[in-house]
């Protein structure tokens, strides 16, 4: 563990914890888009098939079971809670998900660590999370304003895979034979595709205006 | 080499 992945993770907790925070306080969910929630709960139950054969650390097992269990919530949460389903904008989240499921599981047949099932799955799982943001953003776009938690909330999410990115360079210039080309290169497709919502994020932020999104 | 394969990041 090194301080990088650490401050990721962290990040990325911190992201969740917002957007229950959104759902719970404001028992609303509009300007999330429910397409995303359900690859990140797809991404994360296709990852961590090794929870229980495979214990790595108290860490390692307590943030997995943290994730599972918040984004399964969440989807849950804005399928079925009668407040929080009728706040949904199904009419703006309309982004074809299910060619980013098959494009991720094909490339996953086709690039791999190990042509083995929880390896293909770790694999598909770590392509579906890289474009698994889209859906997010394009409803972004068509709902214009952006609430300040959902722009945290994206934000926050952004920014954990950008300190992945610092975290696999320290582990390379500690471990030259490490290498985890498929987790690097996604996480620098995945970090890139929030280039113009950094940008906007940013420009919001230094004129202390709302968070606008160019339609 | 069991390592290795192993996915120790969250």
């Amino acid at each position: 563990m090194n301080i990088f992945r650490f401050l990721g993770d962290m990040t990325h907790l911190i992201s969740i914890l917002i957007l229950l925070l959104k759902i719970y306080a404001t028992k609303s969910c509009s300007g999330i888009s429910l397409k995303t929630q359900e690859l990140y709960a797809l991404v994360f139950l296709t990852r961590y098939l090794d929870l229980f054969t495979d214990f790595i650390s108290v860490y390692n097992t307590v943030m997995k079971l943290v994730f599972i269990a918040s984004s399964l919530a969440i989807v849950w949460c804005m399928r079925n809670h009668p407040l929080v389903r009728r706040s949904y904008d199904k009419q703006l989240d309309t982004f074809r998900h299910y060619f980013l499921l098959l494009a991720s599981f094909l490339l996953a047949l086709l690039l791999h660590e190990k042509f083995a099932f929880q390896e293909v799955l770790w694999a598909f799982s770590i392509y579906l999370e890289a474009v698994a943001i889209l859906p997010q953003l394009v409803l972004l776009q068509r709902s214009g304003n952006v609430d300040n938690l959902t722009g945290q909330y994206v934000f926050f999410l952004g920014a954990y895979r950008a300190l992945y990115i610092f975290n696999w360079i320290y582990r390379y210039f500690i471990d030259p034979h490490f290498t985890r080309w498929i987790a690097c290169v996604s996480g620098l497709v995945q970090t890139a595709l929030y280039a113009d919502f950094f940008y906007y994020y940013f420009i919001s932020w230094k004129n202390n205006a709302k968070l606008q999104l160019p339609a | 080499d069991d390592q290795e394969s192993r996915h120790d990041e969250l």
